[in-house]
């Protein structure tokens, strides 16, 4: 997505050899116009799947998610990482396993949100490890539904997760994918 | 605003006299229409605000956020709860006090992203005890920037939230507001 790789350019900030910070649009401030492109750029790529639902994960994920949402006319759902007051019914869960901080932390959906019949359309802001993604996957499965697509903002293909999801058969869109961050941002060759 | 307050009859599930669970279209499960209704509410009720930037809270004013900075073209800035991977810089904090909890939390958001110029537009989901309100129109002062309103799409007013802030002299706009949760909801009568 040309925008996008134009904002990372002129805005991304690397931070080491393996982390991007798009705080200035994405994770931090969020620039809404850009949303918008982002959600119907989702939205074309997936239009023949017959999505019946987003699932994303707080917090980075709610605006991507959100805006693929409206474009595809659908609700939104965010996975929770913590207890939230009012999450208390039959729950959903997952395990995230954290390469870095080396720990794994649960994240729950509620059951009301996914029927068998959903066909979902996972979206995050990044994938690095993929665990996020695969933990939303285990969530949709355990429902019965059907993970229709996977949609990421920035794929970081330097790291395995992009290969993980592919290998597992999952439709993986990634708005840009990103091959080096060493001595700046190279992104992979798109035909 | 009568579309709320359908959605909260509706759909709402009064939890206790203090709490309303709305997680099947705002807190958990987000309706995008809804949202959009919802953003051009706050910009209607803040246009002579000559508003320059949204600041909300991690995770459930983020929806609201963004669609309200997306009607007024601004960008919406989200504060903290927790250190993130890129949340590094020059930091702007506040405690948030819980009375249900009786902790103290601090949230953050980078100095980068609130200037002296700036007229932020704060907006949150819930208003109740009105400490995350507040907090962040701490964070906009640190700034220097000016807190232009606060725009809340459920204020619970018979906590002590509201008067709180309206007595401080902030321009508090809430979207629905509710007397009572006592044997169902009861919303404020508007004039
Ligand atoms: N900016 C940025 N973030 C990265 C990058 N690589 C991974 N992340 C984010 O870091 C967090 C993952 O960290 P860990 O759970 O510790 O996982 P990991 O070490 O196995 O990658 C995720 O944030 P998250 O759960 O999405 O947090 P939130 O932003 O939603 O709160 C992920 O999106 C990168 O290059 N740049
Ligand atoms: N659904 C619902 N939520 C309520 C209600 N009253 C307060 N809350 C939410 O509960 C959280 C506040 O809890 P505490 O920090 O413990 O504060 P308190 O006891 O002083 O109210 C906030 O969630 P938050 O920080 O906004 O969490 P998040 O949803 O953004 O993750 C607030 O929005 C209610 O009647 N219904």
């Amino acid at each position: 997505m040309k925008l996008l790789k134009e904002k990372i350019q002129s805005e991304g900030k690397v931070l080491s050899d393996q982390v991007l910070k798009v705080d200035s649009f994405l994770n931090h401030q969020i620039d809404p116009q850009l949303m918008v492109e982002i959600g119907k750029e989702f939205a074309n790529r997936f239009e023949a799947e017959q999505i019946t639902k987003v699932l994303t994960i707080e917090s980075s994920g709610i605006a991507p998610g959100l805006m693929a949402a409206l474009e595809l006319n659908v609700p939104v759902v965010f996975a929770r990482k913590r207890r939230s007051l009012t999450l208390i019914d039959d729950l959903l869960t997952a395990e995230v396993h954290s390469f870095t901080k080396n720990e794994t932390n649960q994240i729950s959906v509620s059951r009301k949100y996914l029927r068998e019949t959903d066909r979902v359309l996972i979206i995050d802001d990044f994938l690095a490890n993929g665990q996020a993604a695969l933990a939303l996957a285990e969530i949709v499965k355990e429902a019965g539904a059907t993970v229709s697509g996977i949609g990421i903002v920035i794929e970081k293909s330097f790291q395995p997760g992009g290969d993980l999801l592919r290998e597992k058969g999952f439709k993986v869109e990634s708005l840009a994918r990103i091959a080096s961050l060493a001595g700046g941002v190279s992104f992979v060759e798109e035909l």
